[in-house]
C-alpha cells in the first residue's frame, strides 16, 4: 500500500 | 518538498489565476468548458476529504483551500454571474462529462489505494482528474479562435502534471524507492492527453501565429 508520507502531495 | 513539486503546484496555481484573470478582466468565459470546471470541483472535494482530519503542513492546507475555493468560484462565475454566464459557449461545450464519473468510480472500487471510503474517493479523484480536461480539449477544437489567456490556462494546466511526474521520478530515486501505480499511471495518461495541444501550442508560439487545433 501507499506509504503515508506520499499523501503530502496535492 | 522538492523543486519539481513546488514548480508543479505553482504552475497549477498560476493556471487558475490566469483563468480567473480572464473571467474577471474580460467578464467572459468564452472558450472555457464549464464541464471541465465542474469535474475539477469534484476532483478537489473528493481528493481533499482529509483537509480537516489530517494536518500535513500550513502550505498543504492553504493550497487545498485555495484549489477548492477557486474551482467553486469559477463554476459560480460561469453558472450564476449575470454577465459572465451569458458568454458561456453552451452549445459547443457538449462533452457528456457525467459519463466520465461512473468508470472512474468503478475503477476506484476495483483499484483503490486502500479499501476505505476516503482512499477510494482519493483514487476516484486521481482517475477523474486524468480525464477531466477532455471537455475542455473538445471545446478548444471547436473554438474558431482561442484567446491567449485560454491557451495559456490549458498549457499551464497540462504542464503542472508533467512537473508532478518529474517530482515522482525524483522522489522515487531520492526518498521512497516505492512505485505508486495509481498517481503515476493516471498522471501519465493525463499528461499524454495534452500531447497534441502542447504540440500546436508550442508551434503557434514559435511561429507567432494564432493557436488553432485541427478539428
Amino acid at each position: 500500500a501507499e506509504t503515508p508520507e506520499a499523501k503530502d502531495e496535492l | 518538498m522538492n523543486i519539481f513539486r513546488l514548480a508543479g503546484d505553482m504552475t497549477h496555481l498560476l493556471s487558475i489565476v490566469v483563468l480567473l484573470l480572464k473571467i474577471r478582466t474580460t467578464k467572459s468565459c468564452a472558450g472555457i468548458s464549464l464541464k471541465t470546471q465542474e469535474l475539477y470541483v469534484i476532483v478537489f472535494i473528493t481528493r481533499y476529504l482529509d483537509l480537516f482530519t489530517r494536518y500535513v503542513s500550513f502550505y498543504n492546507t492553504a493550497m487545498k483551500l485555495v484549489f477548492i475555493g477557486t474551482s467553486v468560484a469559477i463554476v459560480w462565475y460561469m453558472r450564476l454571474h449575470k454577465v459572465v454566464k451569458q458568454t458561456y459557449s453552451r452549445d459547443e461545450d457538449t462533452f457528456k462529462h457525467y459519463l466520465l464519473i461512473p468508470p472512474c468510480f468503478i475503477l476506484a472500487l476495483l483499484i483503490p489505494l486502500e479499501f476505505t471510503v476516503t482512499e477510494i474517493l482519493w483514487s476516484f479523484s486521481i482517475y477523474l482528474e486524468a480525464v477531466a480536461i477532455l471537455p475542455q480539449l473538445l471545446l478548444l477544437q471547436r473554438s474558431s479562435n482561442i484567446d491567449n489567456l485560454t491557451g495559456s490556462y490549458v498549457f499551464l494546466l497540462g504542464a503542472y502534471r508533467a512537473l508532478y511526474i518529474v517530482n515522482w521520478v525524483y522522489r522515487f530515486f531520492t526518498e521512497t524507492h516505492k512505485i505508486r501505480w495509481i498517481p503515476w499511471i493516471s498522471g501519465l495518461v493525463q499528461t499524454a492527453l495534452y500531447a497534441d495541444f502542447f504540440y500546436y501550442y508550442i508551434k503557434s508560439w514559435k511561429n507567432h501565429e494564432k493557436l488553432r487545433l485541427p478539428a
